[in-house]
């Protein structure tokens, strides 16, 4: 028996919005600590890894690990009928399911709707991510990184992504011309001015904006972002989901050639 | 000239 009732159905939603332009499908492992899903978009070049604890479910019940393939597509038609104030459970009673079961329930428990999903059976293309203690470590508004990418992409396709030790900065170079936008360490008491930096190391590293504008549809998923980056390596977003788990986003960096 | 590259480099198939 599996089944994860989650209060706040909007999360999932969210969710499921924040990463439907970047995967296709994907597989959710189900276990008893929570659930947890890796896939990698079309190209190779971003990888998407979600995990939330059982904790933040209202209720979560996993009698053992079971792996629900599943159209992302499909599953964002299926979410588009729960409100945004609903419960959302996810529930199968079988050992290898073929459909992913849905109750969506409105908070006077007046309305209650029901579905199911077919599953997929899709090869696991897991990647093995160490822990990593980054070089350098921006957290800063959700909503202010947004708009800088966004404002970035009508410039150019790259950014290069600079940090020192007081400040961090996104530089574009393209046939229009170039620029770039400075954001310095701010601890103000606010969260859209709060900028914190904890630079061990700096770094310069180089990202297409076309991805982190996909990563930033989780945007509403938390007011902070975490950018994590050192020097050679994958770029790491995050996006915490309060008590429920993470959202992380990693995306290979372009090199000279 | 940038040459963008896989995030498998990086990482290892499990």
């Amino acid at each position: 028996m599996f089944e994860a009732k989650l209060q706040q159905g909007v999360i999932f939603k969210k969710i499921v919005d924040a990463i439907k332009d970047l995967v296709k499908s994907v597989n959710i492992d189900a276990s008893t600590s929570g659930l947890s899903m890796q896939a990698m978009d079309s190209a190779h070049v971003a990888l998407v890894s979600l995990k939330l604890n059982e904790n933040g479910f209202k209720d979560y019940r996993c009698d053992r690990p079971i792996t629900l393939g599943l159209s992302i597509e499909n599953l964002s038609k299926i979410l588009k009928c729960a409100g945004n104030d609903d419960t959302i459970t996810l529930q199968t009673d079988e050992e290898e399911p073929s459909s992913l079961k849905f109750f969506f329930e409105n908070q006077q428990a007046s309305k209650i709707s029901e579905f199911s999903l077919n599953l997929m059976s899709l090869d696991s293309e897991s990647l093995g991510i160490p822990d990593t203690d980054y070089s350098s470590v921006i957290q800063m508004s959700s909503a202010e990184f947004s708009r800088i990418c966004k404002e970035l992409s009508s410039i150019s396709e790259t950014v290069e992504i600079e940090t020192s030790k007081e400040s961090v900065k996104f530089s574009v170079q393209g046939d229009i011309g170039a620029g770039s936008i400075t954001v310095k360490n701010n601890q103000s008491d606010k969260d859209v001015d709060r900028v914190d930096l904890q630079i061990d190391q700096p770094v310069k590293l180089t990202f297409a904006l076309r991805y982190l504008n996909m990563f930033n549809k989780a945007v509403s998923l938390s007011s902070t972002v975490s950018l994590n980056m050192s020097e050679e390596n994958p770029l790491m977003v995050e996006y915490k989901i309060d008590d429920l788990g993470s959202l992380r986003f990693y995306l290979a960096p372009k090199i000279s050639d | 000239l940038r040459s963008q590259l896989h995030i498998e480099n990086y990482y290892r198939l499990e």
